[in-house]
């Protein structure tokens, strides 16, 4: 149990820091295992992340766009290494830049070769990357209602 | 893909039978505030098994049940079917298309549903468990939690990665 | 005190269902003093909002966006009642839909004749009701560098 | 209008001497990810006396300084000064034009300054009280925030209000 957790941890770590430098455009990233010695509970998981240019700086003072684009290089790491047949996406781009929701969608578009997403967005990048578009309306009843969409479909306003 | 089908009624603002037909790759779903894309989202966790209020944004049971509006009367159940491309034997079970359905009543009970045959939680859990959907946090990311890894203290950080790895 | 506490309190509850009633279009809501008869601790504040055509329901199954835009309704109310000089606000809009960055826009531009805001956005329709643009990039050095802006230099892309 | 200036220097990754103009009404600011507006945010917090590590994104007072980049050596000071016109005298202080400042060092203290002359944290906070500058949460409202008062139990909200109002 503890071999194949290492293994399975390895593997995630070396995505991670694939998925942190494709998604920054650069800097490093990686994860660690606290051994104790620094004062932390040992077996205890670190994030490391040093976005390009930047000097290696505690995780709480990442932007809210630094944070959300780790959250996504650290679930695609998982999902990478250990597939699960689909995955719901639920507005996971909303605090990202123009240049970062690029990135993003690019790199699921190749994670969705293997896995079915469902990806909840208001970002007109992340929609142009989509094989198939639903748009979910409110009726004058309050009650939800579901349409097929195509691009052409979709509104042209600051987000979608 | 292995994704087919979502199929909703009664369950929170899809008061109406309504179908998702998903296909391969990337499905995008868009819409105002408030309109139900979470909903669906969170429908697909509560088919899943999901128990914990907190994750389903609601305090009892039958809040998922929907609870009228100004022009459309209470319901008295919600249910929720989603359907499985079992093509390359991932979920093990004998059949190539797999549905798993789940029920609520105003009485507070569940039921689940395998194949339309009523089945136990524990059933639906172990077939899940068996193709990899039993990691629900890698299933369903929720609204505002992508980044939640990054707040967890360094324990909890590996307590969530052996359950996903 | 308790008294200049409850006639700012019973404005700012007007106020709240006003801006709410702006901000969503239509629905209605209010602030209430829990007087303990319904298992809440007595004197707390409950917040009760009902978008259009929906019935009153529990305030944690509110989307985030309607969660947003109640918290943007509940800032300028108090800002309305008791102004402050001047006010930062950092991506409030971040859930907010088309429409309701419309509103909310609206809605800041009026509040900016007696209050001076700074407002940190990616939303084009925020954005175009600003007096003054200001780019914050980082230089290669990972440096902060301020540049004035026009409406015309912000980039076109799906968040700005 | 009220705001007028905000200089920084040293502070976060405002490392060179920076000032942000404001004019009246609404004064947009945009930019890439991580680029430093939230930064000038929590300066604008900080200057106005801050004192919780939570609310700047800091574990120490220090931490607020430039820690330096992969091209650029760390500062030994932070400076922020944000200045203010008093025209219809709405801080009680007899100046038309009111400058706050602080600086922290490497040592962990903080200076404070008004008009460029040394002060204590709580002439700083006095003088801000004066001009309804003390209720923190309405004169910032910080990234991720907005809607946290839905969140809070009925009477830590009874706290807010009675700050705020
Ligand atoms: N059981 C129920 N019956 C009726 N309406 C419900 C029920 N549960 C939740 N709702 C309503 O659903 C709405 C929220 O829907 P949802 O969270 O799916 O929105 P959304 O499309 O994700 O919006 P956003 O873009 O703002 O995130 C709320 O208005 C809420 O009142
Ligand atoms: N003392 C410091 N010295 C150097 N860099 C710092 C310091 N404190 C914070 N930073 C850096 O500032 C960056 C965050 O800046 P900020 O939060 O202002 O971004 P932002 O423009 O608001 O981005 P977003 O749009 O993602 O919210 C992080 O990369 C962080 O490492
Ligand atoms: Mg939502
Ligand atoms: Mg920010």
């Amino acid at each position: 149990i503890g071999e194949r957790f290492h293994t399975a941890f390895a593997a995630i770590g070396r995505r991670f820091n694939e998925y942190c430098r494709l998604l920054f455009a650069g800097g490093s990233a990686s994860l660690r295992v606290s051994d104790g010695t620094d004062g932390e509970a040992p077996g205890g998981i670190e994030i490391v992340v040093q976005p390009p240019g930047k000097r290696l700086q505690r995780l709480s003072m990442l932007s809210g766009g630094e944070r959300a684009l780790t959250g996504v290089a650290l679930l695609f790491s998982m999902l990478s290494v250990n597939p699960v047949p689909f995955c719901i996406l639920d507005e996971v781009d909303a605090a990202l830049d123009e240049a970062n929701i690029g990135r993003f969608a690019e790199a699921l578009r190749t994670l969705s070769a293997q896995i079915d997403f469902v990806v909840i967005t208001h970002n007109r990048a992340t929609i142009e990357v989509a094989d198939t578009i639903y748009g979910v309306t409110m009726t004058d009843a309050a009650v939800s209602r579901v349409l097929s969409l195509r691009l052409a479909d979709v509104p042209v306003g600051a987000t979608a | 893909g292995r994704l087919r089908e979502l199929r909703l009624h009664g369950f929170k603002t899809f008061a109406d039978p309504t179908r998702f037909v998903f296909e391969p790759g990337i499905n995008a779903v868009i819409g105002p505030n408030g309109s139900g894309k979470s909903n669906m989202a969170d429908a697909v966790r509560w088919v899943l098994g999901e128990q914990s209020n907190r994750s389903l944004r609601t305090r009892r049971g039958d809040d998922v049940i929907f609870t009228g509006s100004q022009q459309r009367r209470p319901q008295g159940m919600a249910e929720a079917i989603l359907t499985l491309d079992n093509f390359d034997g991932w979920l093990p079970i004998d059949f190539g298309e797999v549905s798993i359905g789940r029920r609520a009543y105003r009485s507070g009970e569940s039921e689940y549903l395998i194949n339309g045959a009523p089945a136990r939680l524990r059933d639906v859990v172990e077939l899940l468990a068996g193709g990899r959907l039993g990691a629900n946090e890698l299933v369903v990311v929720g609204q505002g939690t992508v980044d939640a890894a990054l707040s967890l203290r360094p324990e909890e950080r590996r307590q969530l990665f052996e359950e996903a790895a």
